[in-house]
């Protein structure tokens, strides 16, 4: 464990906190993709396959249940839950995500570390992690202008994998034989989606006003 | 052999 990645964790468990504080204290996702949740409980139920068979840490087995947990919880709510699932618009969030999960399987069979179950199985989660916020900002983009706590949780969920880049710098440079050539390039293709959202947002932020996002 | 790649991040 280093700073690099600890920072990486804990904003991207401070990405969900904010999200889970938006829909409690709102009983509102407007301007949440529920297809970006859906794809991210996916990624995390695809990557974490051994949560139970190998354990490394007291850290690393809490924090993968929590991403676990919070993100069918909000997958949930999103669809069942009568004041949520109300102010959910889903003529807007219309991305097609299927033909993510497509593409990210039929890559992750191609390209992994080795082609056994879990080795794909992560891969796919790595990929799918890359592309899951495309439903989010393509509906922040038609949605115009978006509310603070959506703002912040997308920015804290786009600064975490920046950091994890940071943490991979830092691991090869530090630790011999350490690569994850499929994580990091995945990492940077996923950093630089948020790169024209991140602008608008440190815009948005310089001026002091609200955030809006060109249609 | 090939050592399992011990995924030890999140």
């Amino acid at each position: 464990m280093n700073i690099f990645r600890f920072a990486g964790d804990m904003t991207h468990l401070i990405s969900v906190l904010v999200l889970l504080l938006k829909i409690y204290a709102t009983k509102s996702c407007s301007g949440i993709s529920l297809k970006t949740q859906e794809l991210y409980a996916l990624v995390f139920l695809s990557r974490y396959l051994d949560l139970f068979t190998n354990y490394i840490s007291l850290y690393n087995t809490l924090m993968k249940l929590v991403f676990i947990g919070s993100s069918l919880a909000i997958v949930w709510c999103m669809r069942m839950h009568h004041a949520v699932k109300r102010s959910y618009d889903k003529e807007v969030d219309t991305f097609r995500h299927y033909y993510l999960v497509l593409a990210c399987f039929v890559l992750a069979t191609l390209v992994n570390e080795q082609f056994t179950l879990r080795e794909v199985c992560w891969a796919f989660s790595i990929y799918l992690e890359a592309v899951a916020i495309l439903p989010q900002l393509v509906l922040l983009q038609r949605s115009g202008n978006v509310d603070n706590l959506t703002g912040q949780y997308v920015f804290f969920l786009g600064a975490y994998r920046a950091f994890y880049i940071l943490n991979w710098i830092y691991r090869y440079f530090t630790e011999q034989y350490f690569t994850r050539w499929i994580a990091c390039i995945a990492g940077i293709v996923q950093t630089a989606l948020y790169a024209d959202f991140f602008y608008y947002y440190f815009i948005s932020w310089k001026n002091n006003a609200k955030l809006q996002l060109p249609a | 052999g090939t050592e399992a790649t011990m995924h030890d991040e999140l």
